[in-house]
């Protein structure tokens, strides 16, 4: 799984 | 973005633009936390200071702005422009409670131990429990305006939608965040009890009023 730090949301 | 992202984050909008639209159009905010808001407030301003350092897109951006904007916009109607309406008699739930254990929380619980993670953290945490002031005032006074109660329902849908999201995302993006799926959990489960009301009664034409 991917990094979980993606901040792409709301 | 997938279908139940973009719905979510349109029900969210569709809370704000009610809740502002409400307050404006009736010159009052009669039956509306103002502690809640102060909570959405700090949960915007500590999720979104990202918007100085990174860029997503540009539908981010301006999501964010408005919610930020709107945020804001709410408290200065609540408590400067319409203040002799807010029915702070009401409002009174301790929000140091809500507070404290969610810095708490954001300070042990985080992906990574620095300013802008644990803020986010923070955000995360806090916005899964800042309706309970609103909550608590209705069930406080017994009973919620028919557009409050539409306020609250988009609202709580939101984060609903959200759940569905990231169930479509850890299938089909290999992506998942476990501290928003957890506090999301939580933040749609405490909508629970007015999710049945709303149904059951607010969309049979009937006002929402809590049994004696």
């Amino acid at each position: 799984l991917k990094p979980k730090y993606l901040k792409d949301e709301l | 973005m997938n279908i139940f992202r973009l719905l979510g984050d349109l029900s969210h909008l569709l809370a704000v633009i009610i809740l502002l639209l409400k307050i404006w159009k009736t010159r009052s905010c009669a039956g509306i936390s103002g502690r809640s808001q102060i909570l959405f407030a700090a949960v915007y301003t500590a999720r979104y200071l990202d918007l100085v350092t990174s860029y997503i897109s540009a539908y981010n951006t301006v999501m964010k702005i408005v919610f930020l904007v709107a945020s804001y916009g709410t408290l200065y109607l609540m408590f400067l422009k319409f203040k002799a309406t807010y029915d702070h008699n009401h409002d009174t739930f301790r929000i140091e409670f809500l507070v404290l254990p969610c810095v708490i929380l954001a300070l042990l619980i985080n992906h990574d131990f620095s300013a802008l993670e644990i803020l986010w953290t923070f955000s995360i945490y806090l916005e899964s429990v800042a309706i309970l002031p609103q909550l608590f005032m209705v069930s406080k006074t017994g009973e919620a305006e028919s557009i409050t109660s539409h306020y609250l329902f988009a609202l709580g849908t939101y984060r609903g939608l959200y759940l569905f999201n990231w169930i479509y995302r850890y299938y089909a993006e290999d992506h998942y965040d476990l501290i928003a799926i957890i506090a999301g959990i939580v933040q749609t489960v405490l909508y629970c009890d007015f999710f049945y009301l709303y149904i059951t009664k607010v969309l049979k034409g009937k006002k929402l009023q809590l049994p004696a």
